[in-house]
């Protein structure tokens, strides 16, 4: 599983 | 996008135009901690090197480029266009504590071991404590003006913003950051001290002034 979060927040 | 995290991010915005503002109507940067403003300009460095990598929105894209452009545009008027008004005397918190240790957890505690991954892990602890120099300039000189604790509500009411909003795309989008949530607790946690007194002497018409 992928745990790298996509960075739509700032 | 929820109601939380919009005006979350419409609260981190306001802090620095506030603090901008401030810096530049009245000429002077008295009583703002030049090092907690090198630290968040570090603290959006390193967390927007994405803009390199990836779209994600206009609103992504052009929040990014303000928080930037206005982090730096701050610490060249602290420290170039109106530098004999800093008070470079009261600033003396050693920022080194905190930046070598946040670089090592860093390393150590992150979702991917790859160069930008652990630059935005850097940045998420980084801001977590980046305020600490100034709340430490507070606390030195007993005081703080009445715009720059209006400038430090905004700026602690936006990562609390963010908690709720943590807690909305939890419950109804499943989605969960550890990294992001623990060190958000930790951010509005240092500021719970400061909302106390902006709400029991500030929004009362008094100026912050610290007990002797």
């Amino acid at each position: 599983e992928d745990e790298a979060v996509a960075k739509d927040e700032l | 996008m929820n109601i939380f995290r919009l005006t979350g991010d419409l609260s981190h915005l306001a802090a620095i135009i506030i603090l901008l503002l401030k810096i530049w109507k009245t000429r002077s940067c008295a009583g703002i901690s030049g090092k907690s403003q090198i630290l968040f300009a570090l603290v959006f460095t390193t967390r927007y090197l994405d803009l390199l990598t990836s779209f994600i929105s206009l609103y992504n894209t052009s929040m990014k480029f303000i928080y930037i452009g206005c982090a730096y545009a701050t610490v060249y008027m602290i420290y170039a266009k109106f530098k004999a008004t800093y008070d470079g005397n009261h600033d003396t918190f050693r920022v080194e504590f905190l930046v070598v240790p946040i670089g090592g957890l860093a390393f150590l505690v992150n979702h991917d071991f790859s160069p930008l991954e652990i630059l935005w892990t850097f940045s998420i602890y980084l801001e977590s404590v980046a305020i600490l120099p100034q709340l430490f300039m507070i606390s030195k000189t007993g005081e703080a003006e009445t715009i720059t604790t209006h400038y430090l509500f905004f700026l602690g009411l936006y990562r609390a913003l963010y908690l709720m909003n943590w807690i909305w795309r939890f419950y109804f989008e499943g989605f969960f950051d550890m990294i992001a949530i623990v060190a958000g607790v930790v951010q509005t946690i240092l500021y719970c001290d400061f909302f106390y007194l902006y709400v029991t002497k500030v929004l009362k018409g008094k100026k912050l002034s610290l007990p002797a």
